[in-house]
């Protein structure tokens, strides 16, 4: 389960 | 976008408007730790590095930027407008014994070298142990003003907010962050025995004191 390569969150 | 993070977004902006409300009405920062303040400028400034070249949207940027002015803002209010009633004799917490170890942290564990991973990788291990100055002046009073437990509530529960966020998105997008996750779970265990004293206590309408 891979982490997102944009960061989205605050 | 999730409930659990909009919800936990908006409990984290609730408790830093609360904050500076608190501040500019009472003209007094009495109580609240100027080093933990310092420590969460420092968060937002590292993490948000990227406000100017990455536009994610623009609740994303509005809300970066709320965070940061609102942080230096309250710095302002504590070590420069309403500096006489800053209590430096209770705010003793050697932040210098949580910075370094951040840093060490994030140059041990992090997801990759770039320069703006290995800032965002420090805000995120320095978020989870910023508040700590914060508690620690709050055991050392043995109190704490009922506005200043509502806003540390809130900010704890921002962070809880973002744990149910992280199981939610587990399972509806596979995404997950092992270093968000960790450092988001040990934030929140630090606020557990307030919470228990905030709820036992301050939504009884007693006054929030720490058991003698």
């Amino acid at each position: 389960k891979a982490k997102p390569a944009q960061k989205d969150e605050l | 976008m999730n409930i659990f993070r909009l919800l936990g977004d908006i409990c984290h902006l609730v408790a830093i408007i609360v904050l500076l409300l608190k501040i500019w009405k009472t003209r007094s920062c009495a109580g609240i730790s100027g080093k933990s303040q310092i420590l969460f400028a420092l968060v937002y400034t590292t993490r948000y590095v990227d406000l100017f070249f990455t536009y994610v949207s623009l609740y994303n940027s509005v809300m970066k930027v709320i965070f940061l002015a609102s942080s230096y803002a309250t710095l302002y209010l504590i070590y420069v407008k309403f500096k006489a009633t800053y209590d430096f004799n209770h705010d003793t917490f050697r932040i210098e014994f949580l910075l370094i170890p951040c840093v060490i942290l994030s140059l041990l564990i992090t997801h990759d070298y770039s320069p703006v991973e290995l800032l965002w990788t420090f805000s995120i291990y320095l978020e989870a142990v910023a508040i700590l100055p914060q508690l620690f002046m709050v055991s050392k009073t043995g109190e704490a003003e009922t506005i200043t437990s509502h806003y540390l509530f809130a900010l704890g529960a921002y962070r809880a907010l973002y744990i149910v966020n992280w199981i939610y998105r587990y399972y509806t997008e596979s995404f997950i962050d092992g270093i968000a996750v960790v450092a988001g779970i040990i934030q929140t265990i630090l606020y557990a025995d307030f919470f228990y004293l905030y709820i036992t206590k301050v939504l009884k309408g007693k006054d929030f004191k720490l058991p003698a």
